[in-house]
């Protein structure tokens, strides 16, 4: 228990999983989390990144996560 | 996907303040 959600696990784990050097967006994120809801998704997004578990990259639509490298 | 200079400024510095954010939330836990 790392003190995440299992909604908040989900979408940390796919971002921690992109190798891309943007990150992965917002739309990815929904594409892949398909039982999901887009505000659950972006509310997760602002709490990991609340929290330093990412950040945002190019624009505020993509994001890496501070663990991967 | 090629970032720019500029793109991969700005990524490094935004994974520097995050960074600063979790090593603040975790000093609060301890």
């Amino acid at each position: 228990n790392n003190g995440l959600s299992a909604n908040q696990n989900q979408v940390l784990s796919l971002i921690r999983g992109c190798p891309d050097p943007q990150g992965i967006s917002i739309q990815d994120l929904k594409q892949r989390l398909s039982g999901i809801s887009l505000s659950v998704i972006k509310q997760a997004v602002e709490f990991l990144s609340n929290e330093g578990h990412i950040f945002s990259t190019i624009d505020e639509d993509h994001y890496k996560s501070t663990d991967n490298d | 996907y090629q970032l720019t200079a500029e793109q991969q400024r700005k990524i490094e510095e935004n994974r520097r303040k995050a960074l600063e954010r979790r090593a603040e939330r975790l000093g609060q836990t301890v």
